[in-house]
This record gives C-alpha cells, sequence and structure tokens, in this order.
C-alpha cells in the first residue's frame, strides 16, 4: 500500500506540471 | 464532485493516508481493492492470496482484520465506495489502488474502471498519469 502512495502522488505530480 | 486544483496537494498527504497511524485511510483502499478484484462478479483464488498479504502487511486490529475477511465475502458497491471517498487525494489513491488489483483484460473491469474515474471526479488526463505510473 505504500507503493500506492507513492505511485498516486508521482501521477498526480505529473499530471499537475503538465 | 471534488473541487480539483493542481499542484495544491503536498506530497505528505498522499503517504500521511496510509502511514501506519492512519488505518482509515489503509483499510479504505484495501476495501477499494478488493471491490476492484470483484468487479467482474468473484475473487478467485490468485486474487484472494494478493489480498491476504497485503492484509498480513498492515498493522491493523483483530476487528479490522476481522472487517477486511467479512469485505472479502461481500465487497463494497462502486457506489459506496465512492461515497466513503472523503477527499479528492484520496480519490486518487483509491483508483491507483483499485486499478493495480484489478484484472484490465477484462472488459466488464475496465468499465469498471472508467465509471469509478468518472465518480472521483479524476480527470482523464490524470487517469492516464496513473497508468503510466502503474505500467497497465
Amino acid at each position: 500500500l505504500a507503493a500506492v502512495g507513492g505511485l498516486a502522488w508521482k501521477a498526480y505530480k505529473q499530471y499537475s506540471e503538465q | 464532485g471534488f473541487d480539483f486544483t493542481p499542484a495544491t496537494l503536498p506530497e505528505q498527504s498522499f503517504t500521511d493516508a496510509i502511514d501506519d497511524n492512519h488505518s482509515d485511510g489503509q483499510l479504505l483502499l484495501m476495501r477499494a481493492m478488493i471491490a476492484a478484484a470483484y468487479a467482474d462478479g468473484h475473487i478467485d483464488e490468485t486474487e484472494r492470496q494478493k489480498i491476504f498479504a497485503q492484509v498480513e502487511t498492515m498493522q491493523l486490529s483483530v476487528q479490522e482484520k476481522a472487517m477486511l475477511f467479512d469485505e472479502l465475502r461481500k465487497p463494497m458497491q462502486l457506489s459506496e465506495l465512492v461515497a466513503a471517498v472523503p477527499n479528492a487525494q484520496m480519490g486518487i489513491e483509491v483508483y491507483a489502488a483499485s486499478a493495480s488489483a484489478i484484472d484490465l483484460n477484462q472488459t466488464v473491469s475496465k468499465h469498471y474502471l472508467d465509471t469509478l474515474a468518472n465518480q472521483l471526479c479524476i480527470p482523464s488526463e490524470l487517469v492516464m498519469s496513473i497508468h503510466r505510473e502503474l505500467n497497465t
């Protein structure tokens, strides 16, 4: 589940930087 | 729907939601994974083993574990899951957990994820970004 948190954050960061 | 304001969610909020002191967040993600695994109408032995293995890594009380095992017998409906998501950031994590637990080769499972993203108001660009991170 820790992996899910990190992954969700990375995905969100990529999205917000677009 | 959520007020989606990009670049305002700190990394800490993502990790806090699932650290050991916030088992509500962990439980919600586990319930999301169980509901996703059940999207095709059954939870097979491989999915069950994956879920059990995940539960064993979590620091849960006996009651919380019992609740998850009950959940395996009677998974949440998508509408119940969406109603239990407290904010946009948890919505992203719930979607990521669901996508990681589901068999994307099945049309019904793909449809489940589409509906989930829609109801959680996750923009399609963000959905694509999540799948890129998951390699799915």
